[in-house]
């Protein structure tokens, strides 16, 4: 999970939501809250995890729908490695 | 036992050390069972706390770790048992709880999935049940049960998160809860199941927006459990139906508790609401699961006294 990001996002237009249903199938991305992409609704939290190679995409997209967005989780691997016993951890 | 550590997340050999040494340090009170085998043939086991007595007792029953990645699930039941074994001959409340009602913890129902999420991908949620010649793994334990299964807010596809199995009950470890619990369902009056992440305490139903029968009650009580824990601790936590909070699904364990006639269901989604999501860093397992330990009680409480 290095580098890879969770976006929280708030949708507020039926044509957002739409833009994020058909971009969270269409690069299955692993969607944490709600888990179905038909349950994203305007008005609504939405956090995703974004794998690392496609950080920039996704970014990019949203910036062109003019989808505000921030970043909950800067880099997963981090938080795993921090919930691990030292021994266990990736970096060690 | 001493040294164990509840404050850190413990690979899944610990947690099977740690129940057996929970049951020979408290032999008048704790007993291991045996609830059955997972898909990859490891043993499960619940420990049922029971004060001893000749009076028939009613049962809560508690479950964990249903899906693997959410590790304070597990780390929560592990405090929850701890708690009560501490505490149960000081605090009148606890005390009083024992003498009638049996505790059934399930410290983590989803055994395969979590010691995948330690060892390979930890963001990993469903079992490890394999599909299509193996060539894709995992079904959603949260979406195989009984209720309405494969009805709303599950996928056919085993590549999905949200797979709801080849059918209800498909998966052995939904089946060895299903069958003790059928068995025993006169008993139980409470069946909590613990996941994260979120801060909500749901009630039935996800698979329909129809309410319960006792949805008045079921609502009470869990206001109850969450005014208690923001009273106390300041963290809010939502009440409600998944349906009408969340999202619509079917399968799930809670639903089908209910469907068979437990009165008192609920699904708890612990912290964060975001921040950490299903990564929760180990400072904040003794947060989380003082406060928990307070709705918990608090509706146990209410039960014992109904």
């Amino acid at each position: 999970y290095d580098g890879d990001q969770v976006l929280h996002i708030v949708p507020e237009t039926l044509h957002q939501v739409q833009h994020l249903q058909h971009l969270c199938s269409t690069l299955q991305l692993d969607l944490w809250k709600p888990l179905l992409p038909e349950d994203i609704r305007a008005g609504e939290d939405l956090q995703i995890r974004i794998p690392a190679p496609l950080v920039r995409e996704v970014k990019d997209s949203l910036d062109q729908c003019t989808i505000s967005y921030k970043v909950l989780i800067p880099d997963v691997q981090e938080l795993v490695d921090q919930s691990m016993p030292r021994e266990r951890s990736s970096h060690s | 036992p001493e040294g164990y550590i509840y404050t850190q997340y413990h690979p899944m050999e610990e947690i099977y050390q740690w129940m057996t040494q929970i049951q020979k340090s408290n032999k008048e009170l704790v007993t291991q069972h045996y609830l059955g085998k997972t898909v990859e043939n490891r043993p499960m086991y619940y420990l049922q706390i029971s004060q001893p007595s000749d009076k028939t007792k009613k049962i809560i029953w508690m479950d964990c770790g249903i899906h693997a990645r959410e590790w304070i699930s597990p780390a929560f039941c592990q405090w929850f048992v701890k708690e009560i074994l501490q505490n149960y001959r000081s605090d009148p409340k606890i005390s009083r709880l024992l003498q009638n009602l049996d505790l059934y913890v399930l410290p983590v129902l989803n055994i395969d999935g979590y010691i995948y999420s330690w060892e390979k991908e930890r963001l990993w949620r469903k079992n490890r049940s394999p599909y299509m010649n193996g060539t894709c793994y995992g079904t959603d334990l949260n979406r195989n049960f009984n209720s309405s299964w494969g009805s709303i807010g599950v996928s056919y596809n085993c590549s999905s998160e949200i797979f709801c199995g080849s059918g209800p009950e498909s998966e052995p470890e939904t089946r060895a809860v299903a069958q003790l619990i059928e068995r025993k369902k006169s008993d139980i009056l409470c069946y909590l199941t613990i996941h994260s992440y979120g801060q909500y305490i749901l009630i039935p139903y996800g698979s329909t927006t129809t309410p319960p029968s006792n949805s008045e009650e079921l609502m009470h009580v869990a206001e109850k459990a969450a005014a208690a824990l923001t009273g106390k601790y300041g963290t809010s936590y939502e009440v409600g139906s998944t349906s009408s909070i969340l999202y619509s699904n079917s399968g799930s364990s809670r639903d089908w508790a209910h469907m068979i006639g437990i009165p008192f269901p609920y699904t708890f989604e612990l912290r964060d609401k975001g921040t950490h999501g299903f990564v929760l860093p180990p400072d904040q397992i003794q947060p989380t699961c003082e406060e928990t330990m307070l709705a918990v009680t608090t509706i146990i409480d209410y039960v014992d006294q109904k």
